[in-house]
């Protein structure tokens, strides 16, 4: 049997609005360390790596090892039909082949129970190593999301370029171009507003811009985004769920004709 | 023109 609990189902719902717009299904794997799932886009050119631990939730049992294929899709509609403060429990009994999501109101007056099929999936699975990134920006990720957002707007690519001093994005198309620049903050009051670079060397990186928009949908999670950058490396762009986990999405750079 | 790299490229199948 499996089953985990969260105090504030929202965060699991969170989880799943981050994800849902790259990939619609994918295998969920529980074991008693937590949740973890890899899935690529369809493009095979963006990846996600999600990672929940079990010491995140209120109560956490994995008897065995699961591979769960769920419809991310489907379980975002369910979720949707959660209360902002809601507990959220998701379960899978022994020889089922539906995982159940119950949701209870805080004042526990009110109790859902929804269940939905599982999937038979082929999941792929990437060796991802560890990467010494040549630099990484932290940045709110309000504002990588409205960066990329009016990027858009101007082209399909982005380019990175980060230096010690500052990261400016840029794009061009036919319509014009334009960037924005952004200096490494000196003085904050609250850090999660700061911009900081970690920089061992200047990076210039071409990235689609459209997938970057997508992993901005996982940004309501946390206040910050860490963006580790190398040449000819992928982007790892990483989102925290609070002290449980992460999302890290990693997407190959754009080369010249 | 700018090729859009496949991750495979860089990441190996386990």
């Amino acid at each position: 049997m499996f089953e985990a609990r969260l105090a504030q189902g929202s965060i699991f719902a969170k989880v799943i609005e981050g994800l849902r717009e790259l990939v619609t299904e994918a295998t969920w794997e529980c074991s008693g360390n937590g949740i973890t799932l890899q899935a690529m886009d369809s493009s095979h050119v963006a990846l996600v790596s999600l990672v929940l631990r079990s010491d995140g939730f209120e109560t956490y049992r994995c008897d065995r090892n699961m591979s769960l294929g769920i419809s991310l899709t489907s379980m975002s509609k369910v979720l949707k039909m959660m209360g902002k403060d809601d507990t959220l429990t998701i379960r899978v009994n022994d020889d089922s082949d539906a995982i159940v999501l119950s949701m209870e109101s805080q004042n526990q007056e009110e109790f859902a129970e929804y269940e939905l099929r599982l999937m038979d999936l082929d999941s792929e699975h990437l060796g991802i190593p560890d990467t010494d990134y040549s630099c990484v920006v932290k940045m709110p990720s309000t504002k990588f999301s409205r960066i990329c957002r009016d990027m858009a707007i101007l082209g399909d690519s982005v380019t990175i370029c980060s230096t010690k001093d500052g990261v400016k994005f840029g794009a061009k198309g036919d319509v014009g171009q334009g960037s924005i620049r952004l200096n490494q903050s000196t003085n904050v009051d609250k850090e999660e507003d700061a911009v900081s670079i970690e920089l061992r060397e200047a990076v210039a990186l071409t990235f689609a811009v459209r997938y970057l928009n997508m992993f901005c949908k996982a940004a309501p999670l946390s206040n910050q985004v860490n963006l580790s950058m190398s040449e000819d490396t992928p982007l790892m762009c990483e989102f925290k769920v609070g002290d449980m986990g992460h999302i890290r999405f990693y997407l190959a750079p754009k080369i010249e004709d | 023109n700018q090729f859009q790299l496949e991750l495979q490229t860089y990441y190996t199948h386990t």
